[in-house]
C-alpha cells in the first residue's frame, strides 16, 4: 500500500532535505521501495543522493511545465530500492515557470497514480516557504513530517504554516494528516533544546516523534560525499537516529 | 550617506536573520541611525529585537498590499537608534498578495526616499527564496551581504542566486554590488567549516569578509530573551563578532 510522505516547513535550514535523504535511505536499506522526489529549487536532495546536478538532465520541472508523465523523470541511484526525481530548476525563471505550474495545485497528486504499485513510499522534499510548490507537495501527500530544529525561531515559525494545512485539508486534500513533529540538531548538553522539546510536547501532544535526530558531524558532512549518512557513516549517531525512524514508520503504517 | 543593505540567500537556516538583527544592533551600539526591514513572512527578526507578534500592529504588508507610507510602519525598539519595520504578513494568502504587490519591483525602492536623510543605514531580512519579495529587497539596496553557513549545502546553493542579482544588476538595479560573503556557525574544530571557508576564498577573492561568526551558543539563546546577542550577553563570541563586522562595515564605507 504506497504511502505518501511530504517533509516540509516555512522554517529554512531545519533538516528537511537531510531528513528527506536519510529516511528515504533508511527506508531503502529496510527493503521497501522508495521514490524520493526533491521539490526545492536548490536541488540539494539529488546532491546528496549522488545525482550530479547536470543541466541535461529531466526532473520535476518536467512534469510542472512540460506535463511529461512522470515515469520518464526517475533515476536509479546507486542504492537498490532507492529512485530519485532531481529538482532541474535552474534559474528563477524556471522557479518561476515552477511556480506557474503549480497553480494547477493537483498537478503533482494526479500524475503518481501511474506508480501506485512501483513503490511503497514517496517522500517529497520541500522549499522553506509556503509557495504553490509547498502546496502542490503537501496536496500530494497522504501525511506531513515537520522538521523542527530545537532552536527558537524554528519553534515560533509554526503559526502560518499549521494554518496553511488546515487550509489544504478543507480544500485540495481532505485525507492530508500530520505524521509527526521531528525534533533535528537536538543537543542534550543544552537547555534550548530540553526547552523546545518539552513545549513541542506540550503544545502537539501525540505528534511529536519518540525519536529525536542529534546534532551530528556525519549527517552534515555525508553530502560533501554525495552520500546519505548510512552510507558515508552507518554506526554514526545521525545515521542510527534515521534508521530507527524508518523502523518506527514503518511499524505504525504496517501495523495499521 | 544612506546605505540600504540586503541580507540575502536562497538556502534557508544560514543566519540571514541572526545577522540582520546582530549587525542592526551592532551598528546602533556605535551610534549610527538604523532602520531594519523584515521582509521576510515568517518575522523572525521582529521577535529578536523584542516586538512582539502582535496582529493590531502595522508592517511591511501594508506598504506592499495597501500601498501606506513607509513613516508610517516604523517602530522604535528598546536600543537608541534602532527602528524596525515588521513583516506582519500572517498567513499564506497575504505572503499571495505581498507577492502580487511586489511584482511591481520597485515599489521598496521609491518608498524610501521619505527616509533618506533620518538613518545612516537601513537592512533588508530575506526570506530563503527568489521569490518577487527578495527581488524586491534586492532591488532596493545599494549592496548584499550573503551569509554562507560553513556547510556542504549553503556553499553549493549559490548558482541561481547569483545569476538572479546579475539579472537585477542588468535590469531594476544597476549599482547593486555584493558588500560581501559572511562565514556563519563556524567551527574551527571541523574540516568541514576549514573546507568551506578555504573554497569561498577561491571563488570569489576579494569578496570575503576576513571576520567569521562563531557557532555560539549566545547566537541561538538571545531570540529566546526577545533581544540581540549584543544585549543578552556582550562578552560572547558571537556578539562579539558582530560588532567586529560592523566596524568594518562602518570603516569600509565611510572611508570611502
Ligand atoms: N542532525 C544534524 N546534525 C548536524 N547537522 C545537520 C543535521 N541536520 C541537518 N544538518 C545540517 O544543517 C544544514 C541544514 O540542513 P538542511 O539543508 O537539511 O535543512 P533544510 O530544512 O532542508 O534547509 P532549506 O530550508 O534550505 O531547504 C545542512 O548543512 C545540514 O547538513
Ligand atoms: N553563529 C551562530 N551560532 C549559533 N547558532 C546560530 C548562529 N547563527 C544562527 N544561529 C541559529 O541557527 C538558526 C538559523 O539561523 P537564522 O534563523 O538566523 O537563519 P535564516 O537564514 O534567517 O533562516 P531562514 O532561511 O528561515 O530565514 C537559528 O535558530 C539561529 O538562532
Ligand atoms: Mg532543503
Ligand atoms: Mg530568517
Amino acid at each position: 500500500m504506497l504511502k505518501k510522505i511530504a517533509i516540509a516547513s516555512q522554517k529554512g535550514g531545519v533538516g528537511k532535505t537531510t531528513t528527506s535523504v536519510n529516511l528515504a535511505a533508511s527506508l531503502a536499506i529496510l527493503e521497501r521501495r522508495i521514490l524520493l522526489i526533491d521539490l526545492d529549487p536548490q536541488g540539494c536532495a539529488g546532491i546528496a543522493c549522488g545525482i550530479t546536478n547536470n543541466r541535461a538532465m529531466r526532473g520535476i520541472y518536467d512534469l510542472f511545465v512540460k506535463k511529461v508523465p512522470i515515469v520518464e523523470l526517475i533515476y536509479r541511484t546507486e542504492i537498490p530500492y532507492l529512485d530519485i526525481i532531481p529538482a532541474n530548476i535552474w534559474s528563477n525563471i524556471a522557479e518561476e515557470e515552477m511556480v506557474q505550474g503549480s497553480k494547477n495545485r493537483s498537478i503533482l497528486a494526479n500524475s503518481l497514480y501511474e506508480v501506485t504499485f512501483v513503490y511503497d513510499y514517496i517522500l517529497f522534499d520541500c522549499p522553506p516557504s509556503l509557495s504553490h510548490i509547498t502546496v502542490a507537495g503537501i496536496t500530494a501527500a497522504d501525511s506531513i513530517i515537520i522538521p523542527v530544529q530545537s532552536e527558537y525561531y524554528s519553534y515560533h515559525a509554526f503559526e502560518s504554516f499549521i494554518k496553511l494545512i488546515r487550509t489544504i485539508r478543507y480544500g485540495l486534500n481532505p485525507s492530508i494528516e500530520i505524521e509527526g513533529f521531528l525534533l533535528t540538531m537536538y543537543d542534550p548538553r543544552t537547555r534550548l533544546s530540553a526547552n523546545i522539546k518539552q513545549k513541542l510536547r506540550q503544545r502537539f501532544p501525540g505528534k511529536v516523534f519518540n525519536i529525536v535526530i542529534p546534532r551530528s558531524a556525519a549527517l552534515a558532512e555525508a553530502p560533501a560525499y554525495k552520500q546519505p549518512a548510512i552510507l558515508f557513516n552507518i554506526s554514526s549517531a545521525g545515521a542510527q537516529a534515521y534508521l530507527r525512524l524508518a523502523e518506527e514508520i514503518i511499524t505504525s503504517e504496517e501495523k495499521s
